[in-house]
């Protein structure tokens, strides 16, 4: 299940969109013991100026996506286009379920969550 | 209906799996360190503030990124056997399925957890035998106290189970019972391995120093 975008779209500034997973939805929910899901969200949104700057109390602003940011407004049709919306802070989840051997087995994923979206 | 084909593969094998689900598993109680474990693990109560160090099993204190606890899958087939006899106390064997452990992985706990039930009687001095069972037992590794009603611990790390080395594909252990003067017998109802590997592959790389 995942947020309609904001205005009805994908628009707006690059940002974490919500995005969960159901595991009864993919048909796992008979050996996935715990959890039913989980928020694995997604970045969506635009990158150009004044977006590329960073979230307010963000890191100092003046970065490789703020120059890709100015060289696209200067000539949008040439060169490399806008810098990408994508996770700049992702945490991990732990999955509890029974394995082919009914055995009960707890495995620890990193970086499988969005936390929080940047322009990179 | 679960995704098939590419989607379904690629799924799994993000999760680290290599095997497509089978049906619904035989329904088991989940045992309670698991539950500690994930709920140890689980995000949520990272961010209320004790943060998490990733690939390492703080509970157990070890580096890791998959807990198994994996049952004796011969537990339910064995006789009980005397509860008292003047001879010998009947040997018990354990079998531990070890096929879905991969080779990347790399053992750094193997807990083995018994439970001993007997009548009351003087059971003081108790101790258990530890040998690998292949076509014949083979040495003792160890030695443990043991006491009926009790959780009986064993780690079999660097005895049983060779660390820094890839799992066999099961794991079988033949335990005897060293009773002293007492003519009691025992009944071993419960015998599971909890097992904690690391998968380097899993592990974020480690930073760089500035």
């Amino acid at each position: 299940h995942s947020e309609p975008g904001v205005g009805g779209g994908p628009g707006g500034a690059c940002r974490t969109r919500r995005l969960h997973v159901s595991f009864r939805e993919v048909g796992w929910h008979r050996w996935v013991i715990a959890p039913r899901g989980f928020l694995a969200n997604f970045c969506q949104g635009v990158c150009t100026l004044p977006e590329a700057l960073q979230a307010p109390g963000g890191p100092p602003v003046l970065n490789h996506a703020v120059l890709h940011a100015l060289m696209h407004a200067a000539a949008p049709t040439q060169g490399a286009g806008p810098p990408c919306c994508v996770p700049a802070r992702l945490s991990p989840i732990s999955v509890l379920f029974f394995d082919n051997s009914d055995n009960v087995v707890l495995r620890h994923y990193e970086d499988m969550v969005v936390d929080e979206c940047g322009c990179r | 209906p679960a995704p098939s084909g590419p989607a379904a593969a690629a799924l799994l094998q993000a999760l680290g799996m290599h095997e497509v689900p089978r049906g619904v598993p035989t329904p088991r109680p989940v045992p309670p360190v698991m539950w500690r474990l994930f709920r140890r693990r689980d995000p949520r109560e990272a961010r209320a503030g004790y943060p998490l160090r990733p690939c390492h099993v703080e509970e157990l204190g070890v580096a890791g990124n998959i807990v198994r606890h994996i049952p004796d899958s011969g537990l339910f087939s064995r006789p009980p056997g005397p509860t008292k006899t003047l001879g010998l106390c009947p040997k018990w064997t354990v079998t531990f399925n070890l096929s879905g452990v991969e080779p990347a992985e790399h053992p750094t706990r193997a807990r083995l957890e018994l439970r001993l039930e007997a009548e009351n009687e003087d059971t003081h001095g108790w101790e258990l035998s530890v040998a690998l069972l292949a076509k014949h037992p083979g040495p003792e590794l160890l030695r443990i106290p043991v006491a009926p009603g009790l959780l009986v611990r064993a780690d079999l790390l660097g005895a049983a189970v060779a660390a820094n080395a890839s799992m066999p594909r099961t794991l079988r252990l033949a335990l005897a019972l060293h009773r002293g003067a007492t003519t009691v017998c025992a009944r071993l109802t419960e015998a599971s391995l909890l097992l904690v590997t690391l998968d380097a592959r899993l592990c974020p790389p480690p930073r760089l120093r500035r």
